[in-house]
């Protein structure tokens, strides 16, 4: 059976709110290592990725290998139901129907119980390569989506190039064009602020704003996001979920092709 | 969606 409590309801809640617009029904790996979710959207363009390690949680326990088959919007209505502050468990039996939901007031006088209905779900899994990115960029996470978001009202697409000058978005639409070149930037009061570039070799890679504007719904989950960019590779965007190592979202996203 | 790729031609099937 699975067991797994985890201190702030805020993170499971925040994760689906980030990826439910992207995703729709989507299988929560669980095995002794913690709990994962991989999924794509429907027209296969993006992948999201998401680890919440073992450790992540306390107690974390999962006897077997168990796949909840979830619908997020389903989900979504019964995390509703907790607050950010809550302490959520996680329980389900190891051929199970329904997940059980428990989320406690941080002062245990309140605890609220449900059961949510599971689905099967015949989903594929990618293997993601292990990557040496040409171009790592870790940025406030509000500034990324304020470029994507600002952007996204000129064009449907941004084109995201790293050289040793910095990293410019570029993008161009009917009513004129627009660009933010980001350099490295050490605030040594406030590291949350910094902009830190690791450039290995030039790129340049056209995306869809409308996905990386979707992406962005991730920012509340952590003060800092990594860019990572390889040509002709999917751009990879990563936020943080926990202070510890390995548990993250991830989300993918396959370059435009044929300009 | 017109230029776009796919992310399965990136990644493969486990």
């Amino acid at each position: 059976m699975l067991e797994a409590r985890l201190d702030q309801a805020e993170i499971l809640k925040k994760v689906v709110d980030a990826i439910k617009d992207l995703v729709q029904d989507c299988n929560f790996d669980c095995n002794d290592s913690g709990i994962a979710l991989q999924a794509m959207d429907n027209s296969h363009v993006a992948l999201v990725s998401m680890n919440l390690q073992a450790d992540s949680f306390a107690p974390y326990r999962c006897d077997r290998n168990i796949a909840l088959g979830v619908n997020l919007t389903s989900l979504t209505k019964v995390l509703r139901a907790a607050q950010n502050t809550d302490i959520l468990t996680l329980r389900a039996l190891d051929a199970p129907d329904s997940l059980n939901l428990v989320f406690e007031s941080q002062d245990k006088d309140r605890i609220s119980e449900y059961d949510l209905k599971l689905m099967d779900i015949d989903q594929e899994h990618l293997g993601i390569p292990e990557t040496e990115y040409a171009a790592t960029i870790k940025m406030p996470s509000v500034e990324f989506r304020r470029i994507c978001t600002d952007l996204m009202a000129l064009s449907e697409s941004v084109t995201i190039e790293a050289s040793k000058d910095g990293i410019k978005f570029t993008c161009s639409g009917d009513i004129g064009n627009g660009s933010v070149t980001l350099r490295q930037h050490t605030n040594v009061e406030n590291e949350k602020e910094n902009i830190e570039i690791e450039l290995s070799e030039p790129v340049a890679l056209t995306f869809s704003l409308k996905y990386l504007v979707n992406f962005c719904k991730a920012a509340g989950l952590s003060n800092t996001v990594t860019i990572c960019l390889s040509n002709e590779v999917p751009l990879l965007v990563s936020y943080a979920l926990t202070s510890k190592a390995g548990s993250n979202l991830r989300f993918y996203l396959a370059p435009k092709i044929g300009d | 969606p017109k230029g776009q790729g796919s992310i399965m031609s990136f990644f493969n099937k486990k």
